[in-house]
């Protein structure tokens, strides 16, 4: 299966990951 | 009968053109308005960054692939930024509805996540493009020393800050085929087995500053 794992919770976004919440 | 390896690149790349709209090179008055609702407004930078990083493309794609193909290199770019502008529209409406908010200024003036954004949206074009040349086993005539990690040198840009957006890119972008998520997840392997662990890499800062912030952290004493 090539499905993507998505690994980021609910509450996570680009925002944390860019520390910018 | 299956499809040629051509036919079937050239099917993608119709797709692609497809689902990226006409007047895309621009931001949409979406998108123009997270621009505006910012504390500093960044469509001055954004344009400024995608014409710098635009000829720094051209250029690298040019000497790697020869000069009398520097107009593919633009025709691939063009493309990118459209996705680029899409893939981000959609990324702040999903923001907007968990976080409630409308103002993105931090987000939106950092360079470092609009290029990473930009990258990944030329490593999904130039995927799409060469798709042919990998099942072959060949190269098409741009040759195959142009795939991952070949853009984050073009950009200047680290592997650990290009792994950040490849997540939220494909949950933002669902018309993204299982060939291209398939391709994007082997790139973020390589980064996390490999490429971020090398000498310069801002994940060892990160490292540092984790565990200076672990140690400053009184020690709590075991629950009995």
């Amino acid at each position: 299966s090539h499905d993507y794992h998505f690994g980021l919770e609910e509450h996570e976004g680009i925002s944390e990951l860019f520390d910018c919440d | 009968p299956p499809p040629t390896p051509i036919r079937a690149a050239m099917t993608s790349i119709q797709m692609l053109r497809g689902d990226l709209p006409s007047n895309g090179d621009r931001p949409s008055a979406t998108l123009a308005t997270y621009f505006k609702n910012c504390t500093v407004d960044p469509t001055q930078d954004v344009q400024k960054r995608l014409e710098t990083l635009g000829q720094a493309f051209s250029q690298k794609f040019g000497e790697a692939a020869g000069p009398h193909c520097v107009v593919y290199g633009q025709q691939r770019f063009g493309l990118a930024v459209r996705l680029y502008y899409k893939v981000m529209e959609a990324m702040l409406k999903s923001e907007e509805k968990r976080l409630s908010v409308q103002n993105f200024s931090k987000l939106l003036n950092d360079a470092t996540f609009h290029t990473s954004l930009l990258a990944c949206s030329l490593e999904v074009v130039m995927a799409t493009y060469e798709e042919s040349s990998f099942k072959n086993g060949g190269g098409d005539q741009t040759g195959t020393n142009l795939c991952f990690p070949w853009i984050l040198n073009v950009l200047n840009l680290s592997a650990f800050d290009f792994y950040k957006v490849i997540e939220s890119f494909i949950k933002a972008e669902p018309t993204l085929s299982k060939d291209i998520i398939k391709h994007l997840e082997t790139c973020e392997n390589l980064i996390m087995e490999r490429i971020a662990w090398r000498t310069g890499s801002p994940l060892f800062e990160l490292l540092q500053q984790e565990h200076a912030s672990a140690a400053a952290e009184p020690v709590e004493t075991t629950a009995s």
